[in-house]
């Protein structure tokens, strides 16, 4: 695994300049559509200006969710993967190089959306502090057991659009079990970033990581 | 791209293969949970006994969907790509090794379940003689535009879990529109496949896709 070796040292300076800055990072994951950017936007406005947020958010291409979380008013920085092959991942290093348009003294809380993708991105370290992943109900129960790895990365998981749990055939309790096998005591926030049911207590996870790298 | 020189060696293989033994084959994509085992599980009720049918489906692990698609009485090939590093797409030659696992001469249709993603597998030829992007209404209209390879190196496009319609607040229109931006012309089919609204024409054109190879 030579390409991660080389990830991994980006990876541990990003971390350290994080660490100088004092500035907690957050790794969000997902399938495509699961609502990523949907719970950032309720995230961001509940928590600033309490928080000082900036996000960087990867996409293969469009400026789509940069343009939805800029109406926060918090910093963000768009990077677009196609412009230098179509990478279905972030890697430490083009978080590296989006650091150069954020001002880290003015941030508590660094937020990265990754790109829709329940595999690769889990195997990249960028130098993080925590990683997040969204489950969509509409996704299905199996995923946690079809796509071990990520929720094995992962500290905590978000099972996201229970808003729509009423029409659909989501067995709640095979997930939650198939999590506690696949990785045992992680936090599962049962949320909706539509109606924002469910906010409270992933909203206080956050508030005492942050507090904590303070 | 030396790997995927090595791959379209094995792809043409593999539809050299095909092409001889008249199989039609079908490479279905989609991200995770968007609904692939549910419209084939639906697809090949419909289509057996009239169309000898099988199926190789594609997971990092587990074998769910195998034992779901296999009480339709097709033969079903399961591959796990953990047992060989987890890869996120399936490449032309663990198609042709799993090939062994199958008579081709008793098929008329071989449809490969390809792993949950929507960036790395429409990368990879595999031999088939088209290709179906699934995208669930609850992904959200602008996966066509953020995903846009996947959906232009696909020949049809099934719209699944219309179902859900009501209780959404997706953009069919611009979903439509910019499917035929990234790809002009691409057959959309909007289905569901829990109810299975809007079948038929999707299974007119298998038939047809078939017929056209027999
Ligand atoms: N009903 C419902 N819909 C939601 C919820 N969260 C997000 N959505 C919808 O799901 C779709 C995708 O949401 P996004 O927030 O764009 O998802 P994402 O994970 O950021 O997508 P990518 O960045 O493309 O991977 C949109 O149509 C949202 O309106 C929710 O809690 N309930
Ligand atoms: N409401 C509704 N739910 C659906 C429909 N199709 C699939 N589902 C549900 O969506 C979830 C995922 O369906 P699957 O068929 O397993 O999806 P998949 O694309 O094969 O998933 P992977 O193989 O893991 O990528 C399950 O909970 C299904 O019941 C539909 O048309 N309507
Ligand atoms: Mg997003
Ligand atoms: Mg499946």
């Amino acid at each position: 695994r030579r390409v991660l070796d080389a990830n991994d040292i980006m990876a541990d300076r990003n971390r350290q300049r994080f660490q100088a800055e004092q500035v907690f990072v957050l790794n969000m994951m997902s399938s495509p559509g699961s609502g990523k950017t949907t719970t950032l936007q309720k995230t961001l406005a509940r928590l600033m200006p309490e928080i000082r947020c900036a996000v960087i958010v990867g996409d293969i291409c469009t400026t789509n969710d940069a343009d939805r979380l800029a109406a926060s008013g918090a910093p963000v920085v768009q990077i677009n993967t196609d412009e230098f092959g179509g990478d279905c991942h972030l890697a430490a290093h083009v978080i590296e190089k989006a650091l150069g348009g954020l001002d880290l003294s003015a941030i508590d809380l660094l937020i990265v959306e990754n790109i829709g993708n329940l595999v690769c991105p889990a195997e990249f370290d960028i130098g993080e502090d925590a990683r997040v992943v969204v489950l969509s109900v509409t996704e299905g129960e199996d995923k946690p057991a079809k796509y071990p790895l990520m929720f094995r990365e992962c500290d905590v998981a978000l099972l996201n659009k229970i808003d729509l749990l009423p029409y659909l055939d989501f067995d709640r309790q095979l997930a939650i079990d198939t999590l506690g096998e696949i990785h045992p005591h992680m936090p599962i926030f049962e949320i909706s970033a539509k109606t924002e049911a469910g906010f409270e207590p992933w909203l206080a996870w956050i508030r005492d990581a942050v507090r904590a790298k303070l």
